[in-house]
């Protein structure tokens, strides 16, 4: 799965 | 940036406007679930304790911070100023049941075992169970007021709209994120029941009635 290095979603 | 995402957004903003307003105007919290609002108090936090390690943009951060401010302030409506009109008795859901699944399925299945990540990954898990308080309490009143209606079809609607956010970011962008999807799902079909009362029947002009 991807990771995510930040979570730019709300 | 797509435009279902700054639906969903907006709409969610929408949703916590209503239910301020609401709170706010009528002096009274009847209807509203204090438990879920503090599940969400818990899901924002546990979410955005990046604000003071990442900066995305100046739209992220505003957003976090007034999803967070909405949500503390509506558990000092409930719990505190307007705690008269807080109806205890009908908002008997086990928090718990939902919370401690949350933080296991977390540290088990996650994009990264560490402290920000895992936090990230219970906040998304307890997200899509959080609103399940106040479906409950609308079931077992057996009725909402429209205000109250509004606000969950607005609430409901933000991660129905992410959905198709996912959907077109997948496509445009081959980025997914499997974990914050499948959660997005789930939360969205619990709405479901409520969606096709609120379409049927509020709409209408008719009060809101669940079968309890």
């Amino acid at each position: 799965p991807q990771v995510e290095e930040s979570h730019d979603e709300l | 940036m797509n435009v279902f995402r700054l639906l969903g957004d907006l709409s969610h903003l929408i949703a916590v406007i209503i239910l301020l307003q609401k709170i706010w105007h009528t002096r009274s919290c009847a209807g509203i679930s204090g438990k879920s609002q503090v599940l969400f108090a818990l899901v924002y936090t546990a979410r955005y304790l990046d604000l003071v390690s990442t900066y995305v943009s100046l739209y992220n951060t505003f957003m976090k911070v007034i999803f967070l401010i909405s949500s503390y302030a509506t558990i000092y409506f409930i719990y505190m100023k307007f705690r008269a009109t807080y109806d205890r008795n009908h908002d008997t859901f086990r928090i718990e049941f939902l919370i401690l699944p949350s933080v296991l399925l977390a540290l088990l299945i996650n994009h990264q075992f560490s402290f920000l990540e895992v936090l990230w990954t219970f906040s998304i898990y307890l997200e899509s169970v959080a609103i399940l308080p106040q479906l409950f309490m609308v079931s077992k009143t057996g009725e909402a007021e429209s205000i109250t209606s509004h606000y969950l079809f607005a609430l409901g609607s933000y991660r129905g709209l992410y959905i198709f956010n996912w959907i077109y970011r997948y496509w445009s962008e081959q980025h997914y994120d499997i974990i914050a999807i499948v959660a997005g799902v789930v939360q969205t079909v619990l709405y479901c029941d409520f969606f096709y009362l609120y379409v049927t029947k509020v709409l209408k002009g008719k009060k809101l009635q669940l079968p309890a």
